[in-house]
């Protein structure tokens, strides 16, 4: 399974 | 985080700092939309609500503050410096805010992953980022002159978004995350609208010219 998405981008 | 991740980051950021150096060095800001730079602004502000309440790592904290700081300080010094205010290209600049604001607000209404303020914030953010660019690119084709500052400067703000579509895909493809359509196809749509302008701007660096964007 993928990973969850995380908004740890800018 | 991926070299082009970093790679995106890095340009964004040298790209502020070009900005800056020009404002703050050179006392100008001609050619620069304050129209555009209001829009960051508003992207900044609405995209990192969540600042306060998640914390990712230190670089993402440090990163939104200097993103949201150089972003007001630009602005300011635009609208307020003494000298350099007296550079802005008001009359050219004319390319309206709401046109751009309202309909990404009402898109983030209508298509976001979860019906709340801070995702609602978050999608807004991704949409107006995506066309921001649009008031500079503008004043850009509107000017005779595009000095070297000025043009590496949207090159390196629009390098920044190609470099996330690749951080994108590798992500996907080699560290496995989720699939993510909001972000994807606003970054997919930024990078294209910069398409015109890498043209002439690869054109004019491979012959030497100066940069001149066709009416």
């Amino acid at each position: 399974s993928r990973r969850k998405i995380s908004k740890d981008e800018l | 985080m991926n070299a082009f991740r970093l790679a995106g980051d890095m340009t964004h950021l040298l790209s502020i700092i070009l900005l800056l150096h020009k404002i703050r060095a050179m006392k100008s800001c001609a050619g620069i939309s304050l129209r555009t730079q209001e829009l960051y602004v508003i992207v900044f502000v609405t995209r990192y609500v969540d600042l306060s309440m998640k914390y990712y790592s230190f670089y993402n904290s440090i990163m939104k503050i200097v993103f949201l700081g150089t972003s007001i300080s630009i602005v300011w010094y635009m609208r307020y410096h003494k000298v350099v205010k007296q550079t802005y290209n008001k009359d050219v600049d004319t390319f309206r805010h709401i046109f751009l604001i309202l309909p990404c607000f009402v898109l983030a209404l209508l298509i976001n992953r979860a019906f709340t303020v801070i995702e609602v914030l978050w999608t807004f953010s991704l949409y107006l980022e995506a066309v921001a660019i649009l008031p500079q690119l503008v004043l850009l084709q509107r000017s005779r002159n595009i000095d070297n500052l000025t043009g590496n400067y949207v090159f390196l703000l629009g390098a920044y978004r190609a470099f996330y579509l690749l951080n994108w895909i590798y992500r996907f493809f080699i560290e496995n995350h989720q699939v993510r359509w909001i972000p994807w196809l606003s970054g997919l749509l930024q990078t294209a609208i910069y398409a015109d302008f890498f043209y002439y701007y690869i054109k004019s660096w491979k012959n030497r010219e100066k940069l001149k964007l066709p009416a």
